[in-house]
């Protein structure tokens, strides 16, 4: 008991409010970002001196934690959305992961597009685009109202499909620092529209998070997740003169 | 009239060897990266005189001097770390997020009185 007691002390000083208890188990463990890996390396290699542990300098911001927030959102097929042909999928981050002493710095979305065509027909197109919006919901939507009336465009742009995987960036810190309030966080809305392809070649979505079997275009597969920087004041002293 | 105990090279204040392995603790399943990393503590005595090497503050000289001449009331400075250098730890939140953090004052590099 002793020893608990002194180990949820430590932990506290930590900034951590107990022992982490992540997934594990049968559940294969997230793969840890290269940027990260790569932050970590660097910071390893540095020598005490010129390090400033709380400064991140991949984002130029003040910070001592860096958190890649998972997407907890799901698919949603095309039937609730009055796209009939348009990927929709919701993204949620869950930001009660930070402490309420943490100041947050930076909030940052990326949403990596992976594309593997299985079908040679779609290679010989050359490459597709598709046009990617997105929204933030600014209220739960109730059954049979319109999902469109409770969102507002933050983003329009199209992403050209190449083997290669593509990313899309965008600052989130306001709207981030929104969802550490508690029942502030509605997530957000992606939608994918396939560009360049005849609206007649494409089949609606069905309900559920599968995808129609023979798509006009095979879609790519979407990884989002929200890099947050913040700093805990209490672990970060402001620099000595020299 | 004080008596003084011989101090020896090997027990002044000094910053010792002390690797903490994060297994040994059992804090593995949680965290990514380190393993573990090379602590360090200090100890030692902080003698009469406190020489140049034993790093004594302004405080630490006058509470030798005090010590040397009232042993029992006073008691001799405390070898404590001056220098400390930070780490990094890679780790999984209860989300099984993975979280980069960064702590100052984990590494002690020097010691002094």
């Amino acid at each position: 008991e002793e020893m608990k007691s002194q180990e949820r002390l430590f932990l506290s000083s930590l900034g951590l409010s107990g022992r982490p208890r992540p997934a594990g188990g049968h559940q294969p463990r997230r793969r840890v970002p290269s940027a990260l890996w790569r932050m970590f390396r660097r910071s390893e290699n540095m020598q005490a001196q010129e390090s400033d542990p709380c400064t991140v300098s991949e984002y130029g911001v003040r910070g001592n934690i860096i958190r890649y927030v998972q997407d907890q959102g799901r698919l949603v097929s095309g039937w609730s959305s009055s796209c009939q042909v348009c990927l929709e999928k919701q993204l949620f981050f869950n930001m009660s992961v930070l402490q309420p002493v943490e100041l947050l710095s930076l909030a940052q979305l990326e949403i990596k597009f992976h594309w593997k065509p299985f079908r040679s027909a779609e290679l010989l197109q050359g490459p597709r685009a598709l046009s990617v919006s997105l929204y933030k919901v600014i209220r739960a939507t109730l059954r049979g109202a319109n999902p469109q009336a409770n969102r507002r465009l933050l983003l329009s742009q199209s992403v050209r499909l190449q083997p290669e995987p593509s990313s899309i960036t965008m600052d989130l810190t306001s709207l981030a620092e929104s969802w550490r309030k508690p029942g502030r966080n509605y997530g957000l809305v992606l939608e994918l529209l396939p560009l360049s392809v005849d609206p007649e070649e494409l089949l609606p979505f069905h309900p559920g998070n599968s995808l129609p079997l023979e798509p006009a275009l095979t879609l790519p597969l979407i990884q989002a997740s929200l890099v947050a920087v913040s700093l805990n004041p209490h672990q970060c002293r402001s620099r000595q003169r020299r | 009239s004080a008596i003084h105990l011989p101090v020896t090279p090997s027990n002044v204040c000094k910053a010792r060897r002390l690797y903490i392995d994060f297994k040994d603790v059992g804090w593995q399943d949680w965290i990514i990266a380190p393993q573990g990393y090379m602590a360090n503590y200090c100890h030692g005595e902080c003698p009469f005189p406190l020489s140049e090497s034993l790093n004594g503050t302004n405080h630490a000289i006058l509470q030798t001097l005090v010590h040397s001449l009232d042993p029992h009331g006073t008691p001799q400075p405390c070898c404590v770390p001056i220098r400390l250098s930070p780490i990094s730890m890679l780790y999984y939140d209860n989300n099984d997020n993975v979280v980069l953090r960064h702590y100052q004052d984990m590494v002690v590099d020097e010691c002094g009185c």
